[in-house]
């Protein structure tokens, strides 16, 4: 495995193995502004990890960014290990983040699916869901954006365990989602949470499971079109923007949706670059230009949570 | 590994809410005969669906019986696989 996170390949996807040794290697190399962080246990007993990067302070209020809840979508695990070593590589260079990280901490999570994760690997290079299993139940997997307690089992998900958009028996039923729920309102000061996703250029905000405007969609949609005005200037990339009930479909029991009705006011649901030709599949020569516009837009957020407390 | 040789995706551009609505019923078909990449969602975006080879000819007279259009957004599955899996295994080197 590679000793160090500068002889790493960010151009390439990588296995399960590869990125937590890699995280080993980065929080080694930064300990002083990067910890790991052990927040659960997946389904098939796999650690969740969550980094954390932090210039001091205690329960300072905190962006979350994760990437690879649906396993089969390897652009956005290769976005988070790039984004990762930004962060460390520009803490002092780039004014912007290294204010960010003054006032604020980041906790950034990689492989948020690993069972998931690992079977595309090793099985299912298309598999979504995760791997719990349940007695009487004949189809393996929940969808782990589905299994939210925001609006769960609504329309724009499927009680059929068989369906890619299984709820799962019940809200936050499955470890990996639990782990996050009892994080981030154990932490309690979160202020921005940005879900990554593939594909199909999107950028979107609260509500999926309803129609009705949040009460500062004006401020999200303002945000969410500066957002990708910043990812387009990167590489000419066009997204299109908006709440997920009114951009894309109705879809319930969501990670975002639960996270602005717990208090953080810029959710953000990202849906990353096909190109419109490799859905899952994206060539692994576009990760770093596609994780490059999509640093452009969570810096965006990120600026815009520094500039706006509450 | 689980092996996709000859499954394709086809891209679909729904007319109208009832081509959406019969894209939805492909997808509780049994056994599956589609699965969506990219579901039906509204008119104005496309539907992405990965049919495995050996429901190609039913799926395409399907739309086809029902005025459907789509195109071909990748051509064998595996062949895109087979090449992720090289440059990964390169990149290992």
């Amino acid at each position: 495995l590679e000793r160090s996170t500068n002889s790493f390949s960010y151009s390439s996807y990588h296995t399960l193995e590869e990125i937590y040794s890699w995280i080993d290697n980065l929080v080694t190399e930064n300990s002083n502004t990067v910890s790991k962080i052990h927040i659960g246990s997946s389904f098939e007993n796999r650690s969740i990890i969550v980094l954390k990067f932090s210039t001091g302070g205690s329960n300072r209020s905190a962006i979350w960014i994760d990437t690879g809840i649906h396993s089969r979508e390897w652009i956005t695990h290769a976005t988070g290990i790039w984004l990762a070593k930004k962060i460390v590589s520009e803490y002092g260079k780039d004014h912007a983040l290294t204010k960010i990280l003054k006032a604020m901490d980041i906790f950034l999570e990689i492989v948020t699916n690993p069972d998931g994760f690992a079977f595309t690997h090793s099985m299912n290079r298309l598999w979504r869901k995760n791997k719990s299993s349940r007695p009487g139940i004949f189809c393996i997997g929940v969808d782990l954006n589905r299994n939210w307690k925001s609006g769960f089992g609504g329309n724009g998900s499927n009680k059929n365990p068989c369906s890619d958009t299984y709820q799962g028996p019940s809200p936050q039923s499955e470890p990996e989602v639990l782990a996050i729920v009892n994080f981030i309102s154990g932490h309690g000061n979160f202020k921005a949470l940005i879900s990554i996703h593939s594909y199909s250029q999107m950028i979107m905000f609260p509500y999926g499971y309803s129609l009705e405007p949040v009460p500062n969609h004006d401020e999200l949609y303002s945000l969410a079109k500066d957002a990708v005005n910043a990812l387009y200037k990167v590489h000419g990339i066009k997204y299109i923007f908006g709440s997920i009930s009114t951009t894309l479909y109705t879809a319930s029991g969501i990670m975002v949706d639960w996270a602005y009705d717990n208090g953080i006011k810029y959710a953000f649901s990202f849906e990353l670059r096909d190109t419109g030709h490799y859905g899952f599949l994206l060539p692994a020569a576009q990760i770093i230009p596609t994780a490059e516009e999509t640093w452009m837009a969570i810096q965006t957020i990120m600026k815009h949570a520094l500039n706006h407390p509450y | 590994q689980m092996n996709f040789t000859g499954d394709q995706v086809l891209r679909v551009i729904a007319k109208d809410e009832k081509q959406l609505s019969l894209l939805r019923d492909l997808e509780g078909l049994k056994p599956q005969k589609v699965d969506f990449w990219r579901g039906p969602a509204r008119p104005s975006l496309p539907v992405d669906m990965r049919v495995p080879f050996s429901e190609l000819k039913d799926v395409k007279a399907y739309l086809a019986s029902h005025d459907i259009a789509c195109s071909v957004m990748i051509k064998d599955i595996q062949v895109l696989l087979d090449e992720e899996r090289e440059a990964m295994a390169k990149s290992r080197r």
